[in-house]
């Protein structure tokens, strides 16, 4: 069985779609077979890996409204040993399409349970929302990890978050954990950096991930080329954070 | 009869809350009566400006879900010239409760066409989708005031957020009209600012605004206070960026 992940949080533009990509071509680099799901209709990741939608046909959509078979919606990337459901515009009607379905947040999590035992990782990126396609990542998933930016506003948001996490555990996914957090866009010289990171290390102890992915302009600048920080510019800081990261995430995997 | 301006842009984090409370109070400190609607389930907007939701009892949710009769879902706030429709938790259902009401995406224009001419300008800020909160928002809207940070995936996701802004146009919303531009989170030394700053540039030409607002921690210490930056550092290049754009943005209005 794969390990599935949501990377989730509400607030926006905190390190979502950065965090997937980066964590899932990681392990991907570390030798482990992955999968991204692209459940964000923005489908930043799937341009982010220099996926063009037209081209892939199927994608998430077809997995979630039109019943296709998980393994028809797979698509290769150009980085070996990892491949994507790929989003698309249409997933921007999915929410309301949705609403009406039989067991409309359980869709995904019976899609995925087909998928073949090939992949040992599945990365889910979600939209800033905690809407009807989180709900099913939510419900999908083994674990949430949640990037988190250290600013006031995301603060606030990680109550909510964490009611939701709990309602989903009650009423959909009873084994679902909370993977961890992980601090982005860190930077040590403001004090509000700080403040906020101390506050969420006294509430998430052990559960905060030592690496800090610090704020660095390669991140923002390798999408434009289709391209991941690991390819775009290797000695970046925000490669380097990242390696580091996904070496720390996957020491508390269970691996075979 | 207000203008109303709906905040919008479907990608999270480029400062639309940031930008519809420091507009909204820009405009109540230059003499102009103006009201925030907090669209946001988040709820940034009414804790930025210290209001908390508890204590106002109805908000958006009654008058959006309950049919509440506007006026008595306006708070004060601690700005002379400024009031607010909360935001409260309970807006996370709201998408899903929409979906099945009656022209569920003009329930909002309904409702502030009730409201008295008490109030010059009416400002929405909105969720980071293009789900019911948002096309409510810019089914009611005069204007729409797209803040954009220079980023690719920003750039991505305007195509997309002007295809919806045309379809409201089209079905919803006929008069609705694009307000402007405006760069936020802007940092010169980047050369990923310029580029996507001209790429911006290019296309919406003079309905960019001529004021950039930089990146400048001062602008996420205050929410923290439940203070704007005007009050909580004046000096600060925040503050005057964007006290300038308020006067960018009022020499575009007629007014009385
Ligand atoms: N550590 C970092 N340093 C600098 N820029 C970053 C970093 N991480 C992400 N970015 C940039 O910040 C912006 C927001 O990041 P990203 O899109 O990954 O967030 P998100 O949470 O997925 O956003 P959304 O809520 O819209 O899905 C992007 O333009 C991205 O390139
Ligand atoms: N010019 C700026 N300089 C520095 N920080 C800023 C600036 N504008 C906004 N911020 C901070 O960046 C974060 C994102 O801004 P904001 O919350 O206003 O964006 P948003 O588009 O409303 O996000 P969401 O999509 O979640 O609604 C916040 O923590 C805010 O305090
Ligand atoms: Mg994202
Ligand atoms: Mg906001």
């Amino acid at each position: 069985m794969s390990k599935i992940i949501a990377i989730a949080n509400q607030k926006g533009g905190v390190g979502k779609t950065t965090t997937a990509v980066h964590l899932a071509a990681g392990m991907a680099l570390e030798g482990y077979s992955t999968l991204l799901v692209d459940l964000d209709p923005q489908g930043n990741a799937t341009a982010g890996l220099g996926v063009t939608p037209s081209e892939t046909e199927t994608g998430v959509y077809d997995l979630l409204i039109n019943d296709h078979p998980v393994e028809e919606t797979i698509h290769p990337t150009n980085i070996a040993g990892l491949s994507i459901i790929p989003a698309d515009t249409r997933l921007h009607g999915a929410e309301i399409e949705l609403v009406s379905k039989i067991a409309r947040e359980r869709i995904l999590a019976e899609a995925l349970s087909n998928l073949s035992d090939k992949f040992q990782f599945v990365v889910l990126d979600t939209p800033p929302s905690l809407g009807l396609l989180t709900l099913n990542a939510m419900s999908a998933a083994n674990t949430i990890l949640v990037p988190m930016q250290c600013e006031y506003y995301a603060l606030e948001g990680l109550a909510q978050l964490m009611k939701s996490v709990n309602l989903v555990k009650k009423h959909l996914n009873p084994p679902l954990e909370i993977e961890g957090i992980l601090l982005t866009m860190y930077d040590g010289r403001l004090n509000l950096t700080k403040q906020v990171a101390d506050e969420i290390t006294g509430v998430f102890e052990k559960r905060v991930y030592r690496t800090l992915i610090v704020r660095n302009v390669r991140l923002s600048e390798a999408p434009s080329f289709g391209q991941t920080v690991y390819t775009y510019d290797p000695q970046s800081r925000g490669a380097q954070n990242y390696r580091e990261f996904t070496v720390e995430f996957l020491s508390h995997q269970q691996l075979p």
